[in-house]
């Protein structure tokens, strides 16, 4: 599965 | 946003919030390792320069500058307040921190989402994270007593790793997300806290005074 890079996270 | 990813954050926060109401009512920072706490500047520091790169957050933005803001003054506590300073074990506090932060450091340059500086430091912050609480579980072990503030902080902070793997997974099958850096990362964190866990729940059941064998 291909990461999905989203920082919204703390 | 989904109710394990705020009730994990308000944990992390409940828990910092303890620590500093042990330290300001009781003046004493006894059973806290100064080590995990230079650890969580340093991780908070180095997850937090976007504060510069990224737009702001209402919800993200004030955790970031409490997280920094609490950390930093925590550790100023601990090192340059006339009273509290001197309850600090600095005898027990033993671990070699400094060991986690060159193997950290060489994993974030290897493994990360972007090669590139924000990134990189992003990457180390969640790896020194992982492990930031060993010193401060090696000081619990050795200590004969636990008061119950230092019990629920190390119990709140380990609590709220374990609600982002929760989050993780709702957010896998509600919206797709697939992050393997976090994931693994926060898995050994909780993990890590698998036996506090135990003795924690074991003597509140009991309760009795908390005491890691």
């Amino acid at each position: 599965v291909p990461s999905k890079h989203v920082k919204d996270e703390l | 946003m989904n109710a394990f990813r705020l009730l994990a954050d308000l944990t992390h926060l409940l828990s910092i919030i303890i620590l500093l109401v042990k330290i300001r009512t009781t003046k004493s920072c006894a059973g806290i390792s100064l080590k995990t706490q230079d650890l969580y500047v340093l991780v908070f520091i180095s997850r937090y320069l976007d504060l510069f790169t990224r737009p702001l957050s209402l919800y993200n933005t004030p955790f970031k500058l409490v997280f920094l803001a609490t950390s930093i003054t925590i550790v100023y506590y601990m090192r340059y307040h006339k009273v509290v300073k001197q309850t600090y074990n600095k005898d027990s506090d033993t671990f070699k921190h400094y060991f986690l932060i060159l193997p950290c450091a060489v994993l974030a340059f290897f493994i990360n989402p972007k090669f590139t500086f924000i990134e990189v430091l992003w990457s180390f912050s969640i790896y020194l994270e992982a492990v930031a609480i060993l010193p401060q579980l090696v000081l619990l072990q050795s200590s004969s007593n636990i008061d119950n503030l230092t019990g629920n902080y190390v119990f709140m902070l380990g609590a709220y790793r374990a609600l982002y793997l929760l989050n993780w997974i709702y957010r896998f099958f509600a919206e797709d997300v697939v992050r393997w850096i976090p994931w693994i990362a926060g898995l050994v964190q909780t993990a890590l806290y698998a036996d506090f866990f135990y003795y924690y729940i074991k003597s509140w059941r009991n309760n009795e005074r908390l005491k890691l064998p």
